[in-house]
């Protein structure tokens, strides 16, 4: 293959019995609409860096997936991006952990990774950082969602109950990115 | 978690990860997501790799590295290397918890896409404009 690229959007243990099939087409849909996306870029002479970064905005700007807008929640109801990304001609790599306001953890992840002397910057330094570049930077707010509300307070029900986390399979989904 | 692996027309590997890491995350838990060489790691002499999973397990097993160092040290192709990661070496870890996946392709255009779980959602192009998606395994 001259050019080629590939993605994901998470993996766990879905069922198909669980899932609907609008609710598939809807996945499906998002997924094909991102890697066009790449294609787009890659067949048009870019570079697969631009197709990776293009891409993965897409994913996060779609509240389906578990990053950027559709984050999951932490214990104590915020949400929390880390990102990275690596060339593979210089082996040059950046990375963003911890951050609650960059719109676009991947951007940032980039920038950390072309304009810094540094791989990785974390939290409130990170945020920053995002600002001096002039990335999207968004309220918390922005992050909401109605679903991944829900999981956490599944995941802290299940909490509560007293049972084990190997046997009980909301706490054990809990742990997947 | 979503992920992007991609090889242009110039040669040029890349990958990249971002996530919103795990539900009920304290104590500012990172997992292997923004971690070189865990959840993500691109070299043009081998491949481009993309993780989703368990990330204690995957930072452990350094699991896009070691993909690509597979490639390197023993000449496994990449759905040898991948595979041999994702259903050997990570389960093993600690009695099958190191659940998840990885996207990645290599420096022909190969992809690869393994996961030990029942899903993964997923999808390829290649030059041709062959598409692929998928959810279930």
């Amino acid at each position: 293959n001259e050019f080629s690229i590939v993605i994901h959007g998470g993996a766990g243990f879905m069922k198909e019995d669980n899932f609907s099939p609008e609710k598939q087409k809807a996945y499906k849909k998002k997924l094909e609409e991102a890697i066009r996306v790449g294609y787009t870029i890659l067949k048009d002479g870019g570079s697969s860096l631009d197709a990776v970064e293009k891409t993965i905005n897409i994913l996060e700007d779609s509240p389906l997936f578990n990053a950027g807008k559709g984050a999951v929640f932490t214990n104590e109801g915020t949400n929390e991006h880390d990102a990275s990304i690596m060339d593979g001609k210089t082996l040059n790599a950046g990375a963003s952990a911890g951050t609650k306001t960059v719109k676009n953890p991947i951007n940032l992840a980039r920038a950390i990774m072309e304009k810094s002397p540094h791989v990785m910057l974390a939290r409130e330094g990170a945020e920053t950082f995002a600002e001096d570049q002039g990335l999207t930077i968004v309220d918390p707010e922005y992050f909401f969602t109605e679903k991944r509300m829900k999981a956490l307070e599944r995941t802290k029900a299940s909490e509560n109950k007293k049972v084990t986390a190997l046997y009980d399979a909301t706490l054990k989904a809990s742990k997947f990115g | 978690t979503v992920g992007c692996a991609a090889l242009d027309k110039h040669g040029n590997l890349a990958a990249g990860t971002s996530t919103g890491g795990m539900t009920n995350k304290r104590w500012g838990r990172i997992g292997d997501s923004p971690i070189i060489g865990a959840g993500t790691y691109a070299n043009n002499n081998t491949c481009a790799v993309s993780s989703t999973g368990w990330g204690e397990y995957f930072i452990r097993g350094m699991v896009a590295y070691d993909i690509s160092a597979l490639m390197a040290y023993k000449n496994l192709s990449l759905k040898e290397a991948a595979h041999e990661v994702i259903q050997n070496k990570l389960p093993s870890i600690d009695e099958g918890q190191g659940n998840g996946g990885i996207i990645a392709v290599d420096k022909n255009g190969n992809i690869a896409m393994e996961f030990n779980t029942s899903g993964m959602f997923r999808a390829t192009m290649n030059d041709k404009g062959e598409l692929y998606i998928g959810i279930f395994k």
